[in-house]
């Protein structure tokens, strides 16, 4: 089995590749990577190596072909259909982040329970339809991805729905720890871990 | 040097022990703190032990002598004060999430350009103040760390600003890479690097 980390940190070379890409350059190197990510080179290497060998010792990384494994192996190489279930400040700011739709992540259904909410236009082609109306509207948009943003009261019973609809997995901004079925998979986002990890680095600068 | 995963693992620690100490449990082990995050308890002890000894070998943990060393690891035994910079859609969002003031980070000060947010009121005692009012500001409120929300246009300028009016550390939320001097700590949140750990998950449960 991989480490998680490892692959966080696959799909940053991602992110990185693909700036190199619309920049026209066409080799790279672990060191190149590395440095771009602020880990050592030879953590790039291994990261990779747990997918087979690329590229030649000494010679560097085709960044088309790299791009392209690294597609393959995250699973990116086609287009998702996800949903944005709860359209608050945070979905509302999520569906709308440029990146999504320049990582093949297409927002094909949204959901609310707020009645100022349901039937209007969240984006080209996407209404808010009402939580009731999940089966059905997870049949006819075909997604398999669900962005969670709903009040954290709403979290769990939300999950529930999401579950029994087939969803495959979910991305869980609420802080509740969500109890779902062996077969779906979830993954937590939490800026909030993301600010202990800075103020660690700002205490280590200041020389404890 | 201790690696970043390592921190942001610590970092998750500290969320699981603050749990535990809310339903009033005493003690712990590295076994049942690996099994709330789905790791290896032998990273657990991996990852303390870049700090020293905690615990005794099959005795376990105490939990409030755990959290209390992690939040000086973190430096998370004080209160941070932070600045919300960009307050439209995700700015707004952030600043109502409840587990913030949960974890002694306290919104002191907030930042935008448009005529129609400065001078209203984000949260009580805080009024949305024009960035150019940023040097003052920082002074009275004395924040350290600020979080970055602006559209993607503005980053660097934004930045710019920041870095000139003494700020230890920045969250950036935007997609841009921000170049600051060497004594200005940033942290990058991209929720898409984590659709990508899902997918990754997802088509491994199906076999490839
Ligand atoms: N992980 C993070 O970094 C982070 C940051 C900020 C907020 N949050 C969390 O994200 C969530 C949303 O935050 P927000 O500021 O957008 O809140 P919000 O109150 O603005 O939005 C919540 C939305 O969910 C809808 N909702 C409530 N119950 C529902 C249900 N049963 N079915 C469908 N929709 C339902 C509401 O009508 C509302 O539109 C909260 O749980 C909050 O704690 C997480
Ligand atoms: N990292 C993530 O997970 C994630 C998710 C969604 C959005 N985003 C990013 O977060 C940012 C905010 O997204 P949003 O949906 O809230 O956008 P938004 O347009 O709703 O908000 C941007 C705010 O910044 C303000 N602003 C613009 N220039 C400014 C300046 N010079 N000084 C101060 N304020 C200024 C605007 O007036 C507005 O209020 C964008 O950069 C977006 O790409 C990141």
């Amino acid at each position: 089995k991989v480490p998680k980390p490892t692959i966080k940190r696959i799909a940053m070379y991602n992110r990185f590749l693909t700036q190199l890409k619309e920049e026209g350059v066409e080799k790279t190197s672990s060191k190149e990577i590395a440095e771009a990510l602020n880990i050592k080179a030879s953590q790039v290497r291994k990261d990779l190596s747990y997918f087979g060998e690329f590229g030649k010792r000494g010679v560097g990384y085709n960044v088309e072909k790299l791009l392209s494994k690294i597609h393959i192996i995250l699973g990116t190489e086609r287009v998702w259909n996800i949903a944005i279930v709860g359209v608050g400040n945070l979905g509302k700011a999520i569906s709308h982040y440029p990146e999504l739709e320049k990582n093949k992540f297409r927002i094909v259904a949204a959901f609310d329970v707020d009645k100022r909410k349901v039937n209007s236009v969240l984006l080209p082609g996407v209404v808010i339809k009402h939580i009731n109306e999940l089966k059905d509207e997870m049949k006819k948009t075909n997604f398999e991805i669900a962005i969670l943003t709903v009040s954290s009261n709403a979290a769990q019973t939300v999950t529930d729905l999401l579950v029994e609809a087939g969803i495959k997995g979910i991305l869980n901004f609420t802080p509740v720890t969500l109890n779902v079925s062996e077969d779906v998979v979830v993954e937590n986002v939490d800026f909030v871990v993301s600010l202990k990890t800075l103020t660690y680095e700002i205490i280590s600068k200041a020389g404890r």
